[in-house]
């Protein structure tokens, strides 16, 4: 029973899922020109991707039929891929390279969610 | 290394990376490299990395943009200050969902000088970029209540009207043909608004239709605009105290430290978009950040 429940909790650990990644524009030396924010949360996918994939990882039916493969034979294909499915937009407030102050907004700066694919 | 993006640290890491796949031909290296540092200006729209001054301030308004699109998310800004009232509203919500750009442009005296001598017609917009399409611009002026010269009747009623200069006079018409009287630009109106000198507030005139021309049309269809202010009553210049109540220039003699006027000198704020999926509505309005139900 608990070499089953380490088990459990290794493979847990190891599921496709986003972690902790904040980008610090101090530690760059940019705030000179980038006035808010001084850094994001970027946040980065990573994980495994095994059968049978939970409903949060919100995979494709694609990924469901490639990892079920791996699962038979890992010889003919990889495990789906941990990557990014929703992004969010970070607003910055900068001055471009004419010193004009432009806020504008960044698609896809950070991960919101991750999956497989 | 002054114009470039990464830091010496990352540089170096990176140029390490790099020789594991191209041996140790250093052109090779440092050509990497200068492609990370391509790509992350591009994603910025920038040639160069910016190098403003220790001194540069950033507009009130535009930090109050700033901290409206962030709604309640601007709490850990350090930069962003919050005890202020700007007394200036937002751009309205059909503005900043058509635009995930605002540009602000202060009046640049120095092109005035340069581009039309005698004559001094504004001049706001030094160039639109082509990748970018103008949704929208406004033109912010900022009013200081003026008391001590309020006179009885109409006297504190102030008329600012804008206007879009169509055609500047050539060169040749400021010699002996005119002479005696300044040639006039050919100029069309764009706005007209009556004020009350005794009120502190910014005034916004829309000005979109001209910034849509000047980025639309040939290069040198950007003149600029002109701002005239005059008394309603006597249709005259204001004099005296009253002429600091729309501060459309620096005054040699103003009481205005440098570091406040840039807050309160004219403004042109140009909206625009750049095709991609996002927009400057404010955060709390937009759907996307609300949380998913379980």
């Amino acid at each position: 029973a608990n070499s089953s429940k380490r088990r459990k909790k290794r493979r847990r650990r190891n599921l496709c899922q986003r972690h902790n990644l904040y980008v610090d524009f101090n530690e760059v030396r940019w705030t000179n020109w980038i006035v808010a924010p001084p850094g994001y949360d970027a946040h980065f996918c990573q994980g495994q991707c095994s059968f049978p994939i939970s409903d949060y990882l919100n995979a494709t039916n694609h990924a469901i039929v490639q990892a079920l493969v791996h699962e038979v034979d890992s010889s003919l294909t990889p495990k789906p891929c941990c990557v990014p499915t929703v992004l969010v937009s970070v607003p910055m407030l900068y001055l471009d390279d004419k010193s004009k102050v432009v806020l504008k907004n960044y698609p896809e700066m950070g991960v919101s969610k991750c999956g497989c694919r | 290394m002054s114009s470039g993006v990464l830091p010496k640290v990352g540089r170096d890491s990176l140029i390490r990376q790099a020789a594991k796949y191209t041996g140790d031909a250093r052109e090779e290296e440092d050509a990497i490299v200068n492609e990370y540092e391509k790509s992350l200006l591009n994603m910025f729209s920038l040639k160069r990395r910016p190098t403003p001054g220790k001194d540069f301030q950033v507009p009130r308004i535009m930090q109050h943009l700033y901290k409206a699109h962030m709604g309640d998310y601007y709490e850990h800004e350090p930069k962003i200050m919050r005890t202020w009232e700007t007394g200036f509203d937002l751009p309205a919500d059909e503005i900043t969902s058509r635009a995930n750009t605002a540009r602000s442009y202060h009046h640049e005296v120095i092109f005035e000088r340069q581009l039309f001598g005698s004559v001094s017609p504004s001049r706001f917009f030094d160039g639109a970029c082509h990748c970018f399409v103008v949704r929208a611009a406004e033109l912010l002026l900022h009013r200081e209540a003026v008391w001590h010269h309020v006179t009885s009747g109409s006297g504190h009623m102030h008329r600012l009207n804008i206007y879009e200069i169509i055609k500047m006079p050539r060169s040749d018409d400021f010699g002996s043909k005119f002479a005696g009287s300044k040639p006039q630009p050919i100029t069309r109106l764009l706005d007209t608004r009556l004020v009350d000198s005794r009120n502190s507030t910014w005034e916004r005139f829309d000005v979109s239709q001209a910034t849509s021309r000047w980025s639309q049309g040939p290069h040198d269809a950007n003149h600029g605009l002109i701002v005239e202010v005059v008394q309603e009553d006597r249709q005259t210049p204001p004099q005296g105290a009253a002429r600091r109540h729309i501060r459309l220039k620096r005054d040699v003699h103003s009481d205005i430290p440098d570091k406040e006027w840039v807050h309160l000198r004219p403004l042109l704020l140009a909206y625009s978009h750049d095709g991609k999926d996002t927009t400057l509505l404010r955060r709390s309005k937009r759907s996307s950040r609300k949380r998913d139900a379980p």
